[in-house]
């Protein structure tokens, strides 16, 4: 089964 | 003070069209560096960053250093469907405090000006920083026909694997009534160098995303005749059309993870 990631998983606010 | 001349204001049309379906509103920043956006989709799964340089305008003054316009994107499409494709563009703003923006069209014979003002709206957007990555592979290939991969592939499943290997990047689909795989191979003995598939591979990727969002992005291939798709594991893929002599626009999607 997949799940969607988010792209905050990845990438932190400035 | 803000005003910007687009000389090619089909660009600026283009551009919308291409973002309208996953961003409802965002901050438009014009800085010294250029005409740019960054926003997300609702769900938080896609990035959009655009970027049209200072450079790339006939004429390009923007004085009050960061200067945001928030705006709605469907409003502002609306708008810019009242420019014709060969229309000259220009935006022009009084600067922080004021909640306007007025769009000039010029055609190019000069015959017809036309303005529109437009509301601005104060939108609280995160700002996310994007980290310099080393991709494990950088594939370039005609933007048609990423889309009509992406369009072919969505009738048959919902979620997209991309895979690079040696052999060439390998698009793969699963659904209800099948499967589906399309391979394209490096092909760099094309007539036009646009037409060329170029596949730079530090080591073997496969990751899996939605195809609804990679057929939201293909809206872009009016800008380009190139994609280039830009992996890494575990990073969210980078789908970039190159905007002529002016800039990019980059979509981020992240990727599906095993549960």
């Amino acid at each position: 089964k997949c799940l969607q990631s988010r792209i905050m998983d990845y990438f932190s606010r400035e | 003070m803000l005003e910007l001349r687009l000389v090619q204001g089909s660009l600026l049309k283009k551009v919308i069209e291409s973002l309208k379906d996953l961003v409802n509103d965002a901050n438009f920043d014009c800085s010294s560096t250029g005409f740019s956006l960054q926003a997300m989709d609702s769900s938080h799964v896609a990035l959009m960053s655009l970027l049209l340089r200072s450079d790339g305008f006939e004429h390009y003054r923007c004085d009050h250093g960061n200067f945001p316009m928030g705006m709605k994107l469907e409003n502002l499409s609306k708008i810019l469907k009242c420019a014709g494709n060969d229309d000259i563009i220009t935006i022009k703003a009084d600067g922080p405090g004021n909640d306007t923006v007025t769009f000039m069209f010029e055609s190019p014979s000069q015959e017809k000006i036309a303005d529109y003002e437009m509301k601005l709206m104060d939108i609280d957007s995160e700002h996310l920083g994007i980290p310099e990555a080393e991709f494990h592979a950088i594939v370039r290939m005609p933007s048609s026909e990423f889309a009509r991969i992406c369009k072919d592939l969505s009738s048959i499943g919902d979620t997209v694997v991309i895979s690079v290997t040696k052999e060439g990047i390998k698009f793969s689909t699963k659904g209800d009534i099948g499967t589906a795989n399309v391979v394209c191979r490096q092909n760099t003995t094309v007539d036009k160098p646009e037409d060329a598939t170029i596949i730079e591979m530090q080591q073997p990727v496969s990751l899996t995303f939605a195809l609804r969002y990679m057929n939201s992005f293909t809206k872009a291939t009016p800008l380009s005749n190139t994609v280039t798709i830009s992996l890494s594991s575990d990073l969210p893929v980078v789908v970039e059309y190159k905007i002529a002599e002016m800039g990019y626009i980059r979509f981020y999607l992240a990727p599906k993870i095993e549960e």
